[in-house]
């Protein structure tokens, strides 16, 4: 009867009032979370609330990410149109150990080696890593010699199974780096996608790698930079930067219906075997082909 | 409405029933009509804003007005609109009229601290009303 469909409801209700943190209306009502009841979003801002200790992040790393939201989100917060539509997800982390093992030498510009482990607990399963940059950031604009030329070597480790066995290292990698700083640089990036693609696509919770750079004055650019000493900083351990696409159904695939609009033939990414599209709506919306305005 | 026009105007107005265009303004300008509304909050009134770094603010908008019972093409309301207004009018009044909601959205860019201190940009599909419709 009406009067006894309407009594749980008024009691549910009281129940909703009675706990004043808006956030609460997010939990479900029993406490409990069953599997699936609340989707990847609500998680996320249920996990949010105000209740659990939060780590703060660091102050340049923060700064770096404001930055990068305003050059990928208007005022009202609507993402661009010109950014890169490939990913939907950029998650910083900053290392949460660094040990100095070789002490650096400033005469000949070689940077200490720095040990860094990053804990990815975050990225989720759903999120497909495009790209990943290490971020060295200055916390003071610093003036390089025009021209710069470093030599990186980085070392990608076994996570540490037991504290007495040595870190095994997986690989190493070698490359050089050669780059021209503006003044007034505040960070740079070295790309490390080919080197994580297989960590990460592996689900791997975490990642110890130890990185250290070599840099000498490119001679022949810029003589006059032989008198000036050549200051380093670099010993600021780097963050690691992951362009993600997430293609869970929460997440904007603002471009993907766009592209199935436009073009609905495969795209080359899907050539490849990317999943770049959630099996949703957009791509059935990609089957149906456009009727040509005469 | 002829006769309606050629009345004396000295003369007391026809009862409503007959004053047919009175009762068709009804249908083609309803009084507080089905459209958008803005909403502006800032996540610091959620207390959310120790987590949540960016927007600075947030207008999701919401639906909100009157169906006019011949909902046509104004709204895009597909056809069953029209049915399911006949159904309460006609058979069932438990059945509600079609209502005002959201037609359309647009996505929004959320910049967040997770637990562990690692920070997020994501962006996620829907957040903000566009447009309104009626079904």
């Amino acid at each position: 009867s009406q009067a006894s469909r309407g009594e749980p409801q008024i009691a549910a209700g009281a129940e909703l009032e009675s706990e004043a943190e808006p956030w609460s209306l997010l939990r479900p009502l029993d406490g409990r979370d069953r599997s699936g009841f609340l989707s990847p979003l609500f998680k996320v801002l249920y996990d949010g609330q105000g209740g659990t200790p939060r780590l703060q992040p660091d102050s340049r790393a923060l700064h770096y990410m404001k930055r990068l939201y305003k050059a990928y989100a208007t005022k009202e917060g609507i993402p661009k149109s010109n950014r890169s539509p490939l990913y939907n997800t950029v998650r910083l982390f900053t290392s949460c150990a660094q040990h100095k093992q070789a002490p650096g030498d400033q005469a000949t510009g070689s940077v200490p080696s720095v040990d860094l482990l990053f804990n990815l607990d975050r990225v989720t399963a759903v999120e497909n890593l495009l790209k990943s940059v290490l971020l060295y950031t200055f916390s003071n604009s610093i003036s390089f010699p025009s021209a710069v030329k470093c030599v990186c070597n980085l070392v990608i480790k076994e996570p540490e199974s037991s504290s007495r066995t040595p870190h095994r290292a997986l690989s190493s990698f070698t490359f050089n780096l050669q780059f021209e700083l503006k003044k007034k640089y505040t960070w740079f990036e070295v790309d490390v996608t080919t080197l994580l693609q297989p960590l990460v696509a592996s689900n791997k919770k975490s990642i110890h790698m130890s990185v250290n750079f070599t840099c000498t004055r490119d001679q022949g650019q810029d003589p006059s930079a032989q008198d000036r000493p050549f200051n380093v900083t670099l010993q600021v351990p780097p963050s690691l930067l992951l362009y993600l696409n997430d293609t869970s159904a929460q997440a904007y695939h603002g471009w993907c219906s766009l592209h199935y609009k436009r073009r609905p033939s495969r795209s080359a990414d899907q050539n490849r075997g990317l999943s770049v599209c959630p099996q949703g709506e957009g791509s059935a919306e990609g089957v149906r082909s456009p009727r040509h305005r005469r | 409405g002829q006769e309606t026009i050629s009345l004396p105007l000295n003369k007391p107005r026809a009862p409503a029933s007959l004053n047919l265009s009175e009762y068709f303004k009804q249908f083609l300008f309803p009084q507080h009509e089905c459209e958008l509304h803005d909403f502006r909050l800032s996540f610091s009134q959620l207390k959310w804003d120790n987590w949540i770094v960016a927007p600075p603010r947030y207008n999701p908008r919401y639906c909100k007005g009157d169906c006019p019972r011949a909902v046509g093409h104004r709204y895009g309301s597909p056809v069953h609109t029209m049915v399911q207004n006949i159904i309460h009018e006609k058979l069932d009044s438990s059945v509600p009229r079609p209502s005002c909601v959201p037609a359309k959205y647009s996505p929004l860019s959320v910049l967040t601290i997770e637990p562990d201190g690692s920070i997020a940009y994501k962006e996620y599909e829907d957040m903000i009303a566009t447009k309104c419709t009626c079904r």
